[in-house]
């Protein structure tokens, strides 16, 4: 699974302040790739947190107890 | 919302991967949440 | 458009993800981050939606004075310098009476060193 890079365009074009500013395909790129790394390191802490409890689902608790740290590394 | 929704999707979709791979389920409020940081970040 | 989801993705976004009002779950967002020092130009709003949960940065403060285990993306030094202040304010938790940080850094200070 991956963003499509035209979602991810709408995206950043949400913040610009002048909508004829163009992302280059690079850059979109990157984001792309940038946003799948998060999500999947968001996904894989809050992971291994409920594993390290044995619990069979992550639950909300599971991704408060990693989003501080999560936060800080992006 | 549109735009929300079409993140909220793929953050799905990549939670199905990883909860295959490591074997264990994500409840939905927690997919949820990842979309909103995700959104947010 | 091409950014949104096609109707197979719609459907399939309905029917696993969405949260529905039958789901009894309340939707999730972010705490809203407010800078003390710096008045935001519109106070932000407090919207209490009570079916909202506010994801919380703060009910497992105590935890964070040791690294979590990373997956692909090593622990910043932001966050390193986070974690070990959290290990001090936990250590200074645990103290009686005076406090040994100040007492060890007095011993270093010299008065022509500050104003």
């Amino acid at each position: 699974a991956r963003f499509k890079k035209d979602t991810v365009n709408k995206l950043l074009h949400l913040h610009f302040k002048d909508e004829r500013i163009k992302v280059s395909a690079d850059a979109l790129q990157l984001m792309t790739e940038m946003l799948k790394v998060f999500v999947q390191e968001a996904v894989a802490r809050a992971a291994r947190q409920a594993k390290s409890e044995d619990l069979p689902t992550v639950d909300l608790e599971h991704l408060e107890k990693v989003l501080p740290q999560l936060l800080l590394d992006f | 919302e549109r735009l929300k929704a079409a993140v909220h999707y793929t953050v799905g979709c990549l939670c199905q991967e990883v909860a295959e791979e490591k074997g264990i389920e994500f409840s939905k409020q927690t997919i949820a949440a990842v979309s909103e940081i995700t959104f947010s970040q | 458009e091409h950014w949104a989801l096609t109707s197979e993705e719609f459907e399939v976004w309905d029917r696993l993800y969405r949260i529905q009002d039958s789901d009894g779950i309340k939707n999730v967002k972010l705490p809203q981050v407010r800078f003390e020092s710096i008045r935001d130009m519109e106070e932000i709003k407090e919207s209490c939606n009570e079916n909202i949960h506010e994801l919380s940065l703060t009910e497992w403060r105590i935890w964070q004075n040791r690294p979590f285990p990373t997956h692909m993306v090593d622990h910043s030094d932001r966050c390193n310098n986070f974690i070990s202040i959290m290990e001090k304010i936990e250590l200074m938790r645990h103290e009686e009476g005076a406090c040994t940080y100040d007492s060890e850094l007095m011993t270093y200070l010299h008065k022509d060193d500050i104003i």
